[in-house]
């Protein structure tokens, strides 16, 4: 059955679409078989991938909220084989609001995936910028969590915050999470600020670092405007060749 | 009584708290009395400002849920004259939760602020990254909002969504909310993606778009960890300047 790892970290714009979709896409690339959950209403993974998400029929907010709807056609499938997508539009923020009093609020998620781990190797869960339901979900539905980290002083401030709800997570409400990696994202090595943030992190968590940083590369911010992940638009670009060897990197540490 | 904006846009890592600070700063620096309402559970304008907010006694958590606490002292002084604040920490997360069943839940801020609007020429609220009950709240208690944008597809992807919230707000909780104006901020002028989302913006909100736009700088990314604004960090920056023009042109349009 697939594993499922939450892209999360509540400090806005660090690059957890970004890296929900080419991370997947790389290891779709590799012939894994890969689920993308939009778990953002904001539904940034679903429009990347080439979704119009303005007029969906079926997506998560209705595995949330939806009484005995048919679950089975709401992955879409993607451009890109072995690519599949569970969508999300701007819906989604009510069913935060309709949780609130439902009873084990905290797993609908992990109950709505649990149909579907046979048919994929990984499922990747793209989460919102909050530590809401909606992460709480993402969280508890995972195997692991990957944290993307912009090398700045208010990404960095966020991180206690994140690491302590990852925690309590794991002792409430699902055992085994445990943190798959911190990944330096926009990456600048002319930039000081970067280098200080960066060795920090090193001292702090060096064993959960992935080895691999993504640069900061303009490509990577101009393909979701064409519906296509990095592969498909510029594989030799920077940012293309350091999602490549995150997707190696990833694979070889779940040896 | 004090004009209050709320600074608000749904898409993470956009400028938001960037823009609360160096404006609130550069208006107090032309001898306005400011106050910053961080309104962000992430509590970074207050940490940007030099709050600890670990070790907070009194922040708007207290004046959103504390029956009778005293309020006249929960807006701090920062180092910089004619600026203070109105802190946050992670515990504001928990008034989003708490505020759901309570009636007029939309309005509790306009009611904290009511009673310093007497203080102050000017009142900036940091939104977070989210349209939940916190924005929601921020745009009842605010005259008008100021959307910072980042010349990027996600970015341009939230707008259309961001303005409907700004119309539903307005037609049901506040009357006489308007767009102070679109900020592009981290403006990269050597990047044609950042030309062409600037192009479409000018087309659609020309009469809304400040003229002046926020180039990306490093020196705005290193303050907050001095807990300095741009003018006492380094006001002869790129940044510092963008900022000092955007009050200019701020003042020149409240005539
Ligand atoms: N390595 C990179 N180089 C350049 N631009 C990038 C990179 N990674 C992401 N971006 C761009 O930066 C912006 C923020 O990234 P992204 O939207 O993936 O972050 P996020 O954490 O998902 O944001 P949110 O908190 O709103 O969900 C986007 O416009 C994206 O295209
Ligand atoms: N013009 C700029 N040039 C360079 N860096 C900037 C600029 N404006 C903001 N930054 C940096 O970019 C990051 C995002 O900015 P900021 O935190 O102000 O955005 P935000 O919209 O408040 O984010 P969030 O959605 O998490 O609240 C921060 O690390 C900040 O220091
Ligand atoms: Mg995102
Ligand atoms: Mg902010």
């Amino acid at each position: 059955s697939a594993k499922t790892i939450a892209i999360a970290n509540q400090k806005g714009g660090v690059g957890k679409t970004t890296t929900s979709i080419n991370l997947a896409a790389s290891l779709a690339k590799k012939r894994k078989k890969v689920l993308i959950v939009d778990s953002d209403p904001q539904g940034n993974a679903s429009s990347g991938v080439g979704v119009k998400t303005r007029n969906l029929e079926k997506h998560l907010y209705h595995a949330y909220t939806g009484g005995d709807i048919d679950l089975s056609d709401i992955c879409q499938k993607t451009s890109f084989t072995n690519l599949e997508i569970l969508p999300s539009n701007i819906d989604l923020v009510a069913a935060e609001i309709e949780l609130i009093d439902v009873p084990s609020r905290e797993s609908r998620l992990k109950n709505i995936l649990s149909s579907f781990t046979d048919k994929y190797d990984y499922i990747i869960i793209d989460c919102p910028p909050s530590l809401g339901l909606l992460t709480i979900n993402a969280l508890t539905a995972s195997d692991s969590v990957l944290i993307p980290m912009q090398c700045e002083y208010f990404a960095m401030e966020g991180l206690a915050q994140l690491i302590n709800t990852i925690r309590s997570v794991k002792k409430s409400f699902n055992k085994t999470l445990f943190i798959e990696g911190l990944l330096l994202t926009m990456f600048d090595s002319r930039n000081n600020l970067t280098h200080q943030v960066s060795d920090e992190l090193k001292k702090h968590f060096s064993k959960q670092l992935f080895k691999t940083a993504i640069p900061r590369n303009v490509r990577l911010s101009e393909c979701p405007s064409h519906g296509k992940t990095i592969f498909d638009y510029d594989p030799k670009s920077t940012g293309g060749e350091a999602y490549s060897k995150l997707a190696n990197e990833f694979l070889k540490n779940q040896r």
